[in-house]
Protein backbone atom coordinates (compact mmCIF):
# COMPACT_ATOMS: atom_id res chain seq x y z
CA UNK A 1 0.00 0.00 0.00
CA UNK A 2 1.63 3.47 -0.88
CA UNK A 3 0.40 6.76 0.83
CA UNK A 4 1.21 10.17 -0.60
CA UNK A 5 1.66 11.18 2.73
CA UNK A 6 1.33 10.63 6.40
CA UNK A 7 -2.11 13.06 5.97
CA UNK A 8 -3.37 10.38 3.84
CA UNK A 9 -3.56 7.42 6.19
CA UNK A 10 -6.49 6.53 7.49
CA UNK A 11 -6.94 6.95 10.92
CA UNK A 12 -6.99 3.21 12.01
CA UNK A 13 -3.55 2.62 10.81
CA UNK A 14 -2.47 4.52 13.69
CA UNK A 15 -4.20 2.90 16.50
CA UNK A 16 -1.61 0.97 17.89
CA UNK A 17 -1.72 -3.23 18.01
CA UNK A 18 -4.32 -3.33 15.13
CA UNK A 19 -1.37 -4.87 12.99
CA UNK A 20 1.75 -6.24 15.29
CA UNK A 21 4.85 -7.53 13.57
CA UNK A 22 5.68 -11.86 13.86
CA UNK A 23 8.82 -10.34 15.91
CA UNK A 24 6.40 -8.87 18.55
CA UNK A 25 6.04 -12.20 20.13
CA UNK A 26 9.97 -11.61 21.20
CA UNK A 27 8.57 -9.48 24.18
CA UNK A 28 7.47 -12.35 25.99
CA UNK A 29 11.00 -13.20 26.36
CA UNK A 30 12.30 -10.45 27.89
CA UNK A 31 14.95 -11.51 31.03
CA UNK A 32 15.54 -14.63 29.57
CA UNK A 33 19.39 -16.30 29.91
CA UNK A 34 21.60 -19.09 29.51
CA UNK A 35 19.78 -22.28 30.66
CA UNK A 36 16.23 -21.15 30.59
CA UNK A 37 13.66 -23.32 28.69
CA UNK A 38 10.67 -21.38 27.13
CA UNK A 39 8.14 -21.39 24.32
CA UNK A 40 9.34 -19.23 21.60
CA UNK A 41 13.08 -19.10 21.84
CA UNK A 42 13.24 -21.87 18.64
CA UNK A 43 11.65 -18.50 16.85
CA UNK A 44 14.05 -16.21 18.02
CA UNK A 45 17.17 -18.47 16.94
CA UNK A 46 15.81 -18.38 13.67
CA UNK A 47 15.86 -15.03 13.85
CA UNK A 48 19.28 -15.03 14.55
CA UNK A 49 19.91 -17.68 11.93
CA UNK A 50 18.43 -15.76 9.29
CA UNK A 51 20.76 -12.52 9.77
CA UNK A 52 23.49 -14.25 10.47
CA UNK A 53 24.38 -15.04 14.13
CA UNK A 54 24.08 -18.52 14.46
CA UNK A 55 25.45 -19.98 11.20
CA UNK A 56 24.12 -23.56 11.43
CA UNK A 57 20.32 -24.04 10.93
CA UNK A 58 19.44 -27.51 12.08
CA UNK A 59 16.18 -28.65 11.11
CA UNK A 60 13.96 -27.43 14.04
CA UNK A 61 15.40 -25.23 17.05
CA UNK A 62 15.13 -26.31 20.33
CA UNK A 63 13.26 -23.98 22.85
CA UNK A 64 16.30 -24.53 25.00
CA UNK A 65 19.26 -21.04 25.96
CA UNK A 66 21.96 -22.66 24.95
CA UNK A 67 25.29 -21.35 24.62
CA UNK A 68 25.03 -20.84 20.76
CA UNK A 69 22.27 -18.23 21.42
CA UNK A 70 23.95 -16.32 24.39
CA UNK A 71 26.92 -15.92 21.91
CA UNK A 72 24.69 -15.01 19.13
CA UNK A 73 23.08 -12.60 21.50
CA UNK A 74 26.29 -10.73 22.65
CA UNK A 75 27.69 -10.58 19.03
CA UNK A 76 24.31 -8.61 18.03
CA UNK A 77 24.48 -6.36 21.38
CA UNK A 78 28.01 -5.69 19.99
CA UNK A 79 26.92 -5.22 16.41
CA UNK A 80 24.00 -2.47 17.90
CA UNK A 81 26.41 -0.65 20.54
CA UNK A 82 24.58 -2.07 23.58
CA UNK A 83 25.75 -3.60 26.26
CA UNK A 84 27.45 -6.83 26.34
CA UNK A 85 25.76 -8.95 28.43
CA UNK A 86 23.93 -12.15 26.63
CA UNK A 87 20.99 -11.57 28.28
CA UNK A 88 17.26 -10.67 26.45
CA UNK A 89 17.85 -7.03 28.41
CA UNK A 90 14.84 -4.47 27.29
CA UNK A 91 17.25 -3.05 25.28
CA UNK A 92 18.00 -5.94 23.28
CA UNK A 93 14.66 -6.81 22.56
CA UNK A 94 13.42 -3.05 21.63
CA UNK A 95 16.26 -3.45 19.27
CA UNK A 96 15.16 -6.50 17.51
CA UNK A 97 11.85 -6.13 17.04
CA UNK A 98 12.54 -2.83 14.85
CA UNK A 99 11.27 -3.42 10.96
CA UNK A 100 14.73 -4.09 9.65
CA UNK A 101 16.56 -4.63 6.37
CA UNK A 102 16.04 -8.46 5.23
CA UNK A 103 20.22 -8.85 4.02
CA UNK A 104 22.43 -10.56 7.12
CA UNK A 105 24.34 -8.94 9.45
CA UNK A 106 26.88 -11.14 8.86
CA UNK A 107 27.99 -13.10 5.79
CA UNK A 108 29.56 -16.78 5.59
CA UNK A 109 30.67 -16.20 9.21
CA UNK A 110 32.20 -12.41 8.37
CA UNK A 111 31.16 -8.68 9.32
CA UNK A 112 32.96 -5.87 9.24
CA UNK A 113 30.07 -4.19 11.91
CA UNK A 114 31.18 -4.01 15.32
CA UNK A 115 31.89 -7.50 16.03
CA UNK A 116 34.25 -7.84 12.95
CA UNK A 117 36.93 -5.87 14.28
CA UNK A 118 39.74 -6.45 16.54
CA UNK A 119 40.50 -4.68 19.28
CA UNK A 120 43.91 -3.66 18.43
CA UNK A 121 42.54 -1.74 15.36
CA UNK A 122 40.21 -0.23 18.02
CA UNK A 123 42.78 0.65 20.21
CA UNK A 124 44.89 2.33 17.35
CA UNK A 125 42.00 4.41 16.22
CA UNK A 126 41.27 5.71 20.15
CA UNK A 127 45.16 6.78 20.58
CA UNK A 128 45.38 7.95 16.74
CA UNK A 129 45.41 11.91 16.71
CA UNK A 130 45.21 14.45 14.14
CA UNK A 131 46.06 18.26 13.78
CA UNK A 132 44.31 20.66 11.42
CA UNK A 133 46.19 21.92 8.65
CA UNK B 1 30.73 0.92 6.52
CA UNK B 2 31.56 -2.47 5.69
CA UNK B 3 31.28 -4.84 1.99
CA UNK B 4 30.62 -7.88 1.30
CA UNK B 5 32.63 -11.03 1.14
CA UNK B 6 34.83 -10.35 -1.26
CA UNK B 7 34.33 -6.68 -1.58
CA UNK B 8 31.83 -6.85 -4.70
CA UNK B 9 31.38 -3.53 -7.12
CA UNK B 10 30.06 -3.03 -10.16
CA UNK B 11 33.15 -3.36 -12.96
CA UNK B 12 34.47 -0.14 -14.00
CA UNK B 13 33.06 -0.48 -17.22
CA UNK B 14 29.90 0.13 -15.58
CA UNK B 15 29.44 3.29 -14.67
CA UNK B 16 26.60 4.27 -16.60
CA UNK B 17 23.90 1.66 -14.85
CA UNK B 18 20.18 1.78 -15.76
CA UNK B 19 17.45 0.25 -13.71
CA UNK B 20 14.00 -0.59 -14.07
CA UNK B 21 10.74 -1.16 -12.06
CA UNK B 22 8.81 -5.14 -11.87
CA UNK B 23 5.87 -4.08 -14.75
CA UNK B 24 3.19 -6.08 -12.60
CA UNK B 25 3.77 -3.63 -10.32
CA UNK B 26 2.46 -1.14 -12.19
CA UNK B 27 3.74 1.97 -9.97
CA UNK B 28 2.83 5.12 -10.17
CA UNK B 29 5.46 8.35 -10.83
CA UNK B 30 5.10 9.44 -7.50
CA UNK B 31 6.35 6.52 -6.54
CA UNK B 32 9.10 6.02 -9.51
CA UNK B 33 9.95 9.51 -8.39
CA UNK B 34 10.80 8.15 -4.63
CA UNK B 35 13.55 5.75 -5.98
CA UNK B 36 14.88 8.60 -8.34
CA UNK B 37 15.63 10.83 -5.49
CA UNK B 38 17.35 8.00 -3.71
CA UNK B 39 19.90 7.09 -6.37
CA UNK B 40 21.09 10.67 -6.66
CA UNK B 41 21.55 10.37 -3.12
CA UNK B 42 24.81 8.29 -3.84
CA UNK B 43 25.38 9.25 -7.80
CA UNK B 44 26.34 12.94 -5.82
CA UNK B 45 29.33 11.05 -4.17
CA UNK B 46 30.84 8.67 -6.78
CA UNK B 47 30.86 8.76 -10.40
CA UNK B 48 28.25 6.39 -11.12
CA UNK B 49 25.13 7.38 -13.11
CA UNK B 50 21.75 5.80 -12.94
CA UNK B 51 18.98 6.07 -15.85
CA UNK B 52 15.26 4.77 -15.81
CA UNK B 53 14.47 2.30 -18.52
CA UNK B 54 11.39 0.74 -19.42
CA UNK B 55 12.99 -2.85 -20.49
CA UNK B 56 12.68 -4.82 -16.69
CA UNK B 57 14.68 -7.96 -18.08
CA UNK B 58 17.51 -5.99 -19.64
CA UNK B 59 17.83 -3.16 -16.79
CA UNK B 60 21.00 -3.60 -14.78
CA UNK B 61 19.20 -3.31 -11.70
CA UNK B 62 15.67 -4.69 -11.27
CA UNK B 63 13.11 -3.09 -8.20
CA UNK B 64 10.29 -5.22 -7.52
CA UNK B 65 7.56 -5.07 -4.98
CA UNK B 66 6.52 -8.81 -3.62
CA UNK B 67 4.92 -10.79 -1.40
CA UNK B 68 5.49 -14.00 0.89
CA UNK B 69 7.73 -16.18 -0.79
CA UNK B 70 9.04 -14.87 -4.13
CA UNK B 71 11.55 -17.49 -5.19
CA UNK B 72 14.83 -15.96 -4.06
CA UNK B 73 14.76 -18.11 -0.76
CA UNK B 74 14.04 -15.17 1.51
CA UNK B 75 10.50 -14.50 1.44
CA UNK B 76 8.81 -11.47 3.03
CA UNK B 77 6.59 -11.71 6.39
CA UNK B 78 3.61 -9.21 5.72
CA UNK B 79 3.85 -5.72 7.69
CA UNK B 80 6.95 -5.29 9.35
CA UNK B 81 9.87 -7.39 10.27
CA UNK B 82 11.74 -7.17 7.32
CA UNK B 83 10.94 -4.57 4.76
CA UNK B 84 13.29 -5.14 1.71
CA UNK B 85 16.90 -6.87 0.58
CA UNK B 86 19.00 -6.52 -2.23
CA UNK B 87 22.31 -8.72 -3.50
CA UNK B 88 25.46 -7.93 -4.04
CA UNK B 89 26.88 -6.73 -7.18
CA UNK B 90 26.43 -7.21 -9.96
CA UNK B 91 23.16 -9.13 -9.71
CA UNK B 92 20.94 -5.93 -9.98
CA UNK B 93 18.01 -7.47 -7.62
CA UNK B 94 16.37 -5.05 -4.95
CA UNK B 95 13.21 -6.12 -3.32
CA UNK B 96 10.65 -4.69 -1.21
CA UNK B 97 8.26 -6.13 0.68
CA UNK B 98 4.31 -5.58 -0.80
CA UNK B 99 2.71 -5.63 2.53
CA UNK B 100 3.91 -2.76 4.07
CA UNK B 101 2.23 0.65 3.87
CA UNK B 102 4.72 2.76 2.21
CA UNK B 103 4.88 6.60 2.73
CA UNK B 104 6.08 8.35 -0.51
CA UNK B 105 6.34 11.78 0.72
CA UNK B 106 6.83 14.76 3.19
CA UNK B 107 7.64 14.28 7.13
CA UNK B 108 7.00 11.35 8.21
CA UNK B 109 7.68 11.32 12.31
CA UNK B 110 4.29 13.07 13.95
CA UNK B 111 3.70 8.99 13.20
CA UNK B 112 5.71 6.92 14.76
CA UNK B 113 2.58 4.88 16.30
CA UNK B 114 1.27 3.67 13.17
CA UNK B 115 3.35 0.66 10.95
CA UNK B 116 3.83 2.96 8.07
CA UNK B 117 7.46 3.14 6.90
CA UNK B 118 9.18 5.60 4.72
CA UNK B 119 10.03 4.52 0.70
CA UNK B 120 12.81 6.39 0.61
CA UNK B 121 14.77 5.60 3.71
CA UNK B 122 14.36 2.13 2.81
CA UNK B 123 15.34 3.06 -0.67
CA UNK B 124 18.74 4.73 -0.40
CA UNK B 125 19.88 1.97 2.26
CA UNK B 126 19.21 -0.97 -0.43
CA UNK B 127 20.47 0.87 -2.95
CA UNK B 128 23.60 1.16 -0.83
CA UNK B 129 23.78 -2.74 -0.73
CA UNK B 130 23.24 -3.14 -4.85
CA UNK B 131 26.62 -0.83 -5.04
CA UNK B 132 28.60 -2.92 -2.63
CA UNK B 133 28.08 -1.51 1.01
CA UNK B 134 27.18 -4.54 4.08
CA UNK B 135 25.47 -3.30 6.97
CA UNK B 136 27.10 -1.11 9.42
CA UNK B 137 27.14 -0.61 13.32
CA UNK B 138 27.25 3.76 12.71
CA UNK B 139 23.23 4.09 14.07
CA UNK B 140 23.48 7.60 11.92
CA UNK B 141 24.31 6.36 8.72
CA UNK B 142 22.37 5.00 6.26
CA UNK B 143 23.96 1.69 6.20
CA UNK B 144 22.61 0.78 9.76
CA UNK B 145 20.23 -2.43 9.24
CA UNK B 146 17.28 -0.84 11.40
CA UNK B 147 14.60 1.45 10.70
CA UNK B 148 11.83 2.34 13.06
CA UNK B 149 8.19 3.15 11.90
CA UNK B 150 7.79 6.63 11.68
CA UNK B 151 11.06 7.22 10.55
CA UNK B 152 12.66 9.21 7.96
CA UNK B 153 16.56 8.81 6.96
CA UNK B 154 17.69 9.74 3.71
CA UNK B 155 21.08 11.89 3.75
CA UNK B 156 24.23 10.16 3.66
CA UNK B 157 26.35 10.07 6.69
CA UNK B 158 30.00 10.51 6.21
CA UNK B 159 30.55 6.37 7.07
CA UNK B 160 28.15 6.11 4.20
CA UNK B 161 30.27 8.44 1.48
CA UNK B 162 33.35 6.74 3.04
CA UNK B 163 32.81 3.37 2.11
CA UNK B 164 31.01 4.01 -1.20
CA UNK B 165 34.45 6.06 -2.13
CA UNK B 166 36.65 3.32 -1.32
CA UNK B 167 34.46 1.16 -4.27
CA UNK B 168 34.27 3.35 -6.97
CA UNK B 169 35.97 6.70 -6.01
CA UNK B 170 34.66 10.13 -5.67
CA UNK B 171 32.00 11.84 -7.83
CA UNK B 172 34.43 15.08 -9.54
CA UNK B 173 31.25 17.47 -8.78
CA UNK B 174 31.75 16.00 -5.18
CA UNK B 175 31.93 19.30 -2.45
CA UNK B 176 32.83 17.09 0.11
CA UNK B 177 30.20 18.02 2.27
CA UNK B 178 27.45 15.51 4.28
CA UNK B 179 25.07 16.16 6.40
CA UNK B 180 25.33 14.15 9.09
CA UNK B 181 29.08 13.23 10.46
CA UNK B 182 29.98 9.89 12.05
CA UNK B 183 32.77 7.78 13.00
CA UNK B 184 34.88 5.43 10.39
CA UNK B 185 33.58 1.88 11.63
CA UNK B 186 35.32 -0.89 10.08
CA UNK B 187 38.04 -2.43 8.04
CA UNK B 188 37.10 -4.45 4.92
CA UNK B 189 37.29 -8.21 4.58
CA UNK B 190 40.35 -9.60 3.38
CA UNK B 191 40.78 -6.72 0.83
CA UNK B 192 43.62 -5.48 -0.88
CA UNK B 193 41.87 -2.62 -1.74
CA UNK B 194 44.26 0.80 -0.16
CA UNK B 195 41.91 2.91 2.12
CA UNK B 196 42.98 6.16 1.19
CA UNK B 197 41.98 9.19 3.98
Amino acid sequence: TFFLNISSIPPWFVIPDVTKSAWDIFQNLSGCHAGDKIDGISKLKNYFNEFGYIPTSPANFTDDFDDALESAIKTYQKNFNLNETGQLDNDTLQQIIKPRCGNADIVNGSTTMNSGKTSSYNTTIAHFHTVGH
Amino acid sequence: YAFFPGTPRWPANMLDLTYAFLPGNSLTDDVKAVFSRAFVKWSTVIPLTFTEIDSYSTADIRIGFFVGDHGDGEPFDGVLGTLAHAFSPPSGRFHLDGDENWVISGDISSNSGSTAIDLESVAVHEIGHVLGLGHSSVEDSIMYPTISSGTRKVELASDDIEGIQILYGSNPNYNGSSSTTSTNQSDTNDCSRPHVI
